[in-house]
């Protein structure tokens, strides 16, 4: 199902005033520009795993409702300028990196991630595609193992970004790339 | 349930190109 309500039901629940708000604050900081207040895609995700299982409602609930929100927003994503489309990108692969959703969530944003990954080579979705990737390709062969039948390798153009297509084809076959690839 | 609200920063990002 692609409706988010359907695969994630803490996604659902009404959230107050103040806890949209305090979600506004958070992507505003990651989207600002100095001298206003600033927080980089890894202080965000860093923030947001402690918020994942924290013992206080208030931050469980910010967690979901930012979550919520990014997931919300993919549709709006070709309307945004380049530098910010590839914020969201990061932050966006990122959550899959870090193993900020699970099960049909992560399904979810996997799939977001594909379905950009077949928008044209060049266009804005594409490159928001390889930029998420880039993010969480270190955790590839995890999903190969689970996800049989999606290949993502075969998404990518053979003409580009053909070290990330030699990851992941490492990656299905669970092996480790060479070192010299890491970079 | 009704659809979320779309936060305002969102709002700002998607018309500012």
């Amino acid at each position: 199902p692609s409706d988010l309500s359907q695969v994630w039901p803490e996604a659902n629940q009404h959230f107050s005033k103040e806890i949209d708000d305090e979600a506004n604050s958070y992507f505003q900081r990651i989207y600002n520009h100095p001298p206003h207040p600033t927080m980089s895609v890894d202080e965000v995700l860093e923030m947001l795993q402690r918020f994942k299982d924290s013992t206080i409602k208030r931050e469980r609930e910010v967690f979901n409702c930012m979550l919520r929100n990014l997931f919300e927003e993919y549709r709006f994503f070709p309307q945004y300028p380049d530098k910010e489309l590839h914020i969201t990108a990061c932050l966006f692969g990122g959550i899959i990196e870090k193993g900020l959703v699970t099960y049909m969530a992560l399904g979810l944003a996997l799939r977001y991630v594909l379905e950009a990954l077949r928008k044209p080579f060049g266009s804005k979705m594409y490159y928001f595609g390889i930029a998420a990737l880039d993010r969480f390709k270190n955790r590839e062969s995890d999903y190969n193992k689970a996800k049989k039948g999606v290949d993502l390798a075969d998404q990518i153009s053979y003409y580009s970004f053909s070290n990330i297509k030699m990851y992941i084809e490492y990656g299905q076959q669970s092996r480790d790339p060479p070192v010299k690839m890491q970079g | 349930p009704s659809a979320p609200r779309r936060l305002p920063i969102f709002n700002r990002i998607s018309v500012s190109e």
